[in-house]
């Protein structure tokens, strides 16, 4: 067994847990957020058997979509006086951050 | 030492967290929801010695119970003029989904 | 790569991740809460290059201080006309709990 560990937009994670559903997947979801932009966005678990794990990223491919988050940056610590035109930053966010992690034992009570 | 991941029903947690603590183990416990009924539940994590593992799934065992959870099937998309009487669906629900992953390096700072 | 988790304090956890950022590291927060205090704390994710584990670690050192926490100890259940006075508890908590976990597969979707 392999637990899967998927960070995604949380416009995605909907969409994302139930395509892996529909292919007899289970999945629980985390709120979390990101260190960078510090918005909310989720973390997925998935558990599966060890020879899923491609059909897994393949719909996590499929339903994590890359994009470009508009970010107006912090104003730095200013003089009196000084003025500061905060120019909106581009960032690009990709679909999906996974981390695919062995386990040593699965056991539904 | 392993790092045991236990998704549990919320009114379940508290009594396992207690019964953990009891046992000198140390838990944190996170905010999650299920994939398929999208209800709110548990998942706790609990660092512990590698001969541990059995002690852990056995306080597992005996705090977290399955149950039926009823739930009100969300109506198709339907044509104008046509009727859906929901039936309420029974879904069985595991007392808990326990991952054990193994840690290569554990410290308290 | 390694996956470090690390359960934190609250207020250090904003420090910790900004620290983070400037060392060129990538992080996830995710809200937790203590098993003994019941109190809300950080549990924070780390994907890291397998060399880098030592500066992540030495990071966490320098961003995250034990304290002690007052608590009102819970009343036991009580006898009526009987008084309890409560006598704050100080509860010593560490500046971080670190499991560092093995990632078998990695991937930027
Ligand atoms: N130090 C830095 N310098 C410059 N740009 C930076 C940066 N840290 C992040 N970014 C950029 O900002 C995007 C959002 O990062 P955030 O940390 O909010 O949200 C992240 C974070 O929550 C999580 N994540 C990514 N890599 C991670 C890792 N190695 N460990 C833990 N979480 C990770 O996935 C989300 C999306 O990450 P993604 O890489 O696609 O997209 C990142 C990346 O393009
Ligand atoms: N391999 C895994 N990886 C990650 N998380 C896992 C997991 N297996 C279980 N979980 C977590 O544990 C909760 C209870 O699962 P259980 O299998 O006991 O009880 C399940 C099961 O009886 C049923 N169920 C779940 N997925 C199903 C599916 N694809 N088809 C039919 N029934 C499903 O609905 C109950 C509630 O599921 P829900 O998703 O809301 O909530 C799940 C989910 O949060
Ligand atoms: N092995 C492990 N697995 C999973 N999570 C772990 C863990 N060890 C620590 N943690 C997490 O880190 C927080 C701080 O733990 P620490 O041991 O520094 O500081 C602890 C410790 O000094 C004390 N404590 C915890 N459990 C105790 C127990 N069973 N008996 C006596 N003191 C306890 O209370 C402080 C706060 O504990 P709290 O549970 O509220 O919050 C804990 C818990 O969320």
């Amino acid at each position: 067994v392999k637990l899967v560990v998927a960070v995604v937009h949380n416009e995605d994670a909907g969409a994302l847990v139930d395509a892996l559903l529909e292919r007899e997947h289970r999945a629980t979801r985390l709120h979390s957020s990101g260190g960078f932009l510090k918005q909310s966005n989720a973390t997925v678990l998935v558990g599966i058997d060890d020879d899923k794990v491609e059909d897994v990223l393949e719909i996590i491919r499929a339903n994590c979509t890359s994009r470009t988050q508009v970010v107006n940056p912090m104003p730095p610590i200013m003089e009196p006086g000084e003025f500061f035109m905060p120019y909106p930053l581009e960032v690009e966010v990709g679909g999906a951050t996974v981390f695919v992690v062995a386990v040593e034992r699965f056991e539904r009570i």
